[in-house]
């Protein structure tokens, strides 16, 4: 299981490296393995995230922004499907922090990802909403009781307000 | 394999049944706060499972059934089918014939859950079973709930080495 | 110093079901103190906060949405400043959970409130930018290095991409 | 009282000395990700004392400091001088006089860090104290971080005590 794991690993390393590369449009990022003490069980060890954004020094993951920190975990998950598809993903308003460039890329790459597994975002952001096959509306006409509405664009960006 | 249809009744703030039909690519879901968006996500991860209260973001299991409102009276029941379609390798339970099947959890105020494979009486460890063999497996990485995308980040090491457990 | 405690609770408590509806346009919310034990000191005892949104029934915090949390939070925060008004007040991407109407009632509250506190607000939604008394815009055109410029509304808006 | 002005030289991603004038009112900040907001945010907090790294976002206290980019190189010290006006009762310091007061902190690669009130030398509790009388005081609910708003709503019932305390 040992070897299960290192493949895992690097094979998801590999991909995440690259998935990086399209969300940032540039700088670098790496998973590493960091074993509790000195020679315990690789099957112990904690994930590090090192990751530098296009023209920054590397830094700790703590002084990363609020927006740099949603696309990062969003490049692992991506990273995760690449290496183990999984037949559908539910997003709920992941794209909240990212700013208009960063939507647009993450909207793009969900789009690629579109074709393997089916994705169901929860969002308020009109970018997201033109890449969707199918748009569904929420209210609660009746107080307290939801209902569910399809809609077209024009009327998913009136009931998001954008 | 893929979600065809998931179909609500008295989960939450679904108090009559409601369905949404998933289409193959991106499906959105939109409205204004409150009105039941971040519902539907934690219908899609009871249906397949779910045992914790607090993933459910309540106090009990109960919590999911329809509480009323104003002027509605509490249900006494929480049902959702979730509908899967081109379902590969379900040999596990004698489906692999079936191209299509319903999975169906219900909760009862008495407490009492039950669980369906296309309206067949079966245990939850039977559903996990299902859906381990179609890949759907774990769902750490596939369901990523409001607010939660940075957690992923601030966690520490040793929490991380999950997502590596899970593709392994 | 009991004394001090239980006016000041009551005073914030009294707000925060004014402020509360002013933001929610309806509904009703309170603030209770639950000691720890039977008979304990009330100094000791915690905070609980009810809440019900329009139309909705009475429910624990836990089940309430990302929005409503935040609107809740917020009407706490401003009453606290109408019993101690602090003379300036940061908020950092506060209005990122709330969908349109709740960020038109959340700013024009901030307008009401701006008389008396100065406000810092950090934000990418448009309604809060077009209230502001003044604009500035961070920009990072030597990569890794922060420069701050005035700016207008529009270009305001240009940079927050909306 | 109110804030004037807020100056920063090498703090965070502000290499250069940067000033933000603000205004009575509302000040708005915008800018795409990563470009330095909340490093403003951070600033205030600083210069008003804040002893805790873990606030700042860092693992230690000299984090703060400008730490370079790929052309240049991290710089010695980090200062922020932070201009109010219009101080009342600000007598504790024998600064009532003034109708300006800058207070100013700095911290040296070193650890060393210098504490100043219209340029002269004092202590972090000097800060406190004049802050304590205008009113400033603690800065539990006046400064609220990104993606916290939620946590007052979040926290358990004697976490949230704090803020009955702060105004008592
Ligand atoms: N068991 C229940 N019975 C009735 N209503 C419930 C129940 N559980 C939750 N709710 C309602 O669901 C609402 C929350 O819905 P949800 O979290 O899906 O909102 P949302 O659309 O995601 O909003 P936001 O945009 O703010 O995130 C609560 O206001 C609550 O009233
Ligand atoms: N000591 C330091 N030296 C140099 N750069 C630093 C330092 N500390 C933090 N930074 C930089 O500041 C950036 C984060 O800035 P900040 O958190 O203010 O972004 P933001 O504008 O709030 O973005 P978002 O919209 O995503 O929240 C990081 O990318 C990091 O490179
Ligand atoms: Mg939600
Ligand atoms: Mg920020």
């Amino acid at each position: 299981s040992e070897e299960l794991f290192m493949d895992a690993f690097n094979a998801i390393n590999e991909t995440f490296k690259t998935v990086f590369l399209s969300l940032f449009g540039g700088g670098r990022a790496e998973l590493q393995l960091v074993p509790p003490e000195e020679g315990s069980d690789v099957l112990d060890s904690g994930l590090e995230i090192v990751a530098q954004p296009p023209g920054k020094k590397l830094q700790s993951l703590l002084l990363c922004s609020g927006g740099e920190k949603a696309l990062i975990a969003a490049a692992l998950v991506f990273a995760c499907f690449l290496v183990k598809p999984s037949p559908f993903c539910v997003l709920d308003e992941v794209d909240a922090p990212l700013d208009e460039n960063n939507v647009q890329r993450f909207g793009n790459m969900l789009k690629d990802f579109a074709g393997k597994t089916q994705f169901i975002v929860i969002t308020h952001s009109r970018p997201t909403m033109e890449l969707a096959d199918a748009l569904y509306g929420v209210t609660m006409d009746e107080p307290g009781v939801s209902r569910l509405v399809s809609v077209r664009l024009k009327e998913a960006a009136e009931m998001a307000g954008v | 394999m893929r979600f065809h249809k998931l179909e609500m009744t008295g989960f939450k703030s679904f108090a009559d049944k409601t369905s949404v039909t998933f289409e193959p690519g991106l499906t959105a879901v939109v409205g204004p706060n409150g009105c039941g968006k971040s519902n539907i996500s934690d219908g899609i991860r009871w249906v397949l499972g779910e045992k914790s209260a607090k993933n459910m973001r309540g106090e009990k299991m109960e919590d999911v059934i329809f509480n009323g409102t104003e002027v509605r009276k509490p249900t006494g029941m929480a049902e959702i089918n979730l509908t899967l379609q081109d379902v590969e390798g379900a040999d596990s339970l004698g489906f692999s014939e079936f191209k299509e099947i319903t999975i169906t959890r219900r909760l009862y105020r008495s407490g009492e859950s039950e669980y369906l494979i296309n309206k067949i009486p079966c245990r939850l460890k039977d559903i996990r079973d299902l859906l381990m063999d179609t890949g759907v497996g774990s769902r750490a990485y596939s369901i990523i709930e409001q607010g939660k995308i940075g957690q992923i980040i601030t966690s520490k090491p040793e929490e991380r080495r999950f997502i590596i457990e899970e593709v392994a």
